[in-house]
């Protein structure tokens, strides 16, 4: 069977943020992830920048490589074309917009190399 | 109507400690 993203990603989803508030996914902005993650006590919010996009070897898969948080560090995952990510101050973006809102209706734009995208980490990873 | 937490929505990306 085709693998499929998560539920939550589909247009008109609702969303809890650390605070309370429910928000629909198409509406949530750049602010809502930076408050709920000042409130978190274990999350952290890193930026990841976008170093590379490649095709994968597993069909409507691509493999997208990111510089995390302030040391760069470098994380590869492999992930669904419209798989969408946050990115700072723009929203939804993947690889694969079209596919994105054909599968999900989520408005999404196209994720492109030096884009940063919003990411986690523990808090206290030390 | 299922209720998500905002935090499903945003990739875990932890960088492997080095030193």
């Amino acid at each position: 069977s085709a693998p499929s993203l998560p539920p939550y990603f589909t247009k008109g989803s609702i969303i809890q943020l650390a605070d309370g508030e429910l928000k629909r996914v198409e509406d949530l902005k750049t602010e809502d992830f930076i408050q709920s993650a000042e409130i978190s006590n274990e999350l952290k919010i890193d930026s990841s920048t976008v170093e590379r996009i490649d095709s994968s070897h597993t069909p409507n898969f691509a493999i997208i490589q990111f510089a995390v948080g302030e040391h760069r560090s470098q994380v590869s995952v492999e992930v669904l074309v419209e798989y969408p990510f946050f990115v700072f101050g723009q929203g939804w973006s993947s690889c694969c917009p079209e596919r994105t809102s054909q599968l999900l209706e989520l408005p999404c734009t196209k994720l492109s190399v030096g884009d940063v995208c919003i990411s986690l980490t523990l808090k206290n990873l030390r | 109507v299922p209720v998500f937490p905002w935090h499903s929505l945003v990739p875990f990306l932890a960088p492997t400690q080095s030193d």
